[in-house]
């Protein structure tokens, strides 16, 4: 399962 | 972690205080007699904010941190978030509710029906995005808005004829991080490989392009030294 696209941005 | 970025958050933090000193100079303006020539100004002008536009700010940041609890990133991150959304939903309260502060928003001018740009951004979310889960479009969802969230404001400040300096400075304060952004993705984009997000990216270009001719009349009032005005 490709890794959930955490956005590190704000 | 990059300058520019740090930048951004820090100028979009810049903003945000503008605006909580904008409001505690009102609502201090209360308790003094009426003879302060600033609270005369304040009180009896209005502020210049618009409601609408701190109320799709505050969507925005609703809809766009949801993951706080379910993806730590880091201390500064989680803090920035809650700064962010808690000063956010003050500020739609004190103008909404605060017996002083509404009393200085000036809801005949500030008639922009903001639902019409929130129903086009969901449906454009539900349509283009990186993913399609609940968190991801509502993600994008908070994109889209966040790029038109000024759009209320920048309509208020062509109708206010003396457009007084904190709310200038919080308008230029909030274009400028997300052309500070910009920076920070260009740096990403070069610095870090498959870091690719047009959404985001495209969403940000929107959204700085929308306060060009805001900057242009900031920065040459600033050069002319004269009181900043939009043109109607």
């Amino acid at each position: 399962k490709e890794k959930e696209t955490a956005h590190d941005e704000l | 972690m990059n300058i520019f970025r740090l930048a951004g958050d820090m100028t979009h933090l810049m903003s945000v205080l503008v605006l909580l000193l904008k409001i505690h100079t009102i609502k201090s303006c209360a308790g003094k007699s009426y003879p302060c020539s600033l609270c005369f100004i304040l009180l009896e002008s209005s502020s210049g904010i618009s409601l609408k536009t701190q109320e799709l700010y505050a969507l925005v940041f609703a809809t766009r941190y949801l993951d706080i609890f379910t993806d730590f990133i880091s201390v500064y991150n989680t803090i920035m978030k809650l700064i962010f959304l808690g000063s956010s939903f003050s500020i739609v309260w004190y103008i909404r509710r605060h017996k002083i502060v509404r009393r200085s928003y000036d809801k005949d001018q500030d008639t922009f029906r903001h639902f019409f740009l929130v129903l086009p951004c969901l449906l454009l979310a539900l349509i283009i995005n990186e993913k399609f889960t609940f968190k991801e479009v509502l993600w994008t969802f908070s994109l889209y808005l966040e790029a038109v969230a000024i759009l209320p404001q920048l309509i208020l400040l062509q109708r206010t004829r003396n457009i007084d300096n904190l709310t200038g400075q919080y308008v230029f304060l909030l274009g400028a991080y997300r052309a500070l952004y910009i920076l920070n993705w260009i740096y990403r984009y070069f610095t870090e490989p498959h870091y690719v997000h047009w959404i985001t990216w495209i969403s940000g270009l929107v959204q700085t392009l929308l306060y060009a001719d805001f900057f242009y009349y900031y920065f040459s009032s600033l050069k002319n030294n004269v009181k900043l005005k939009l043109p109607a």
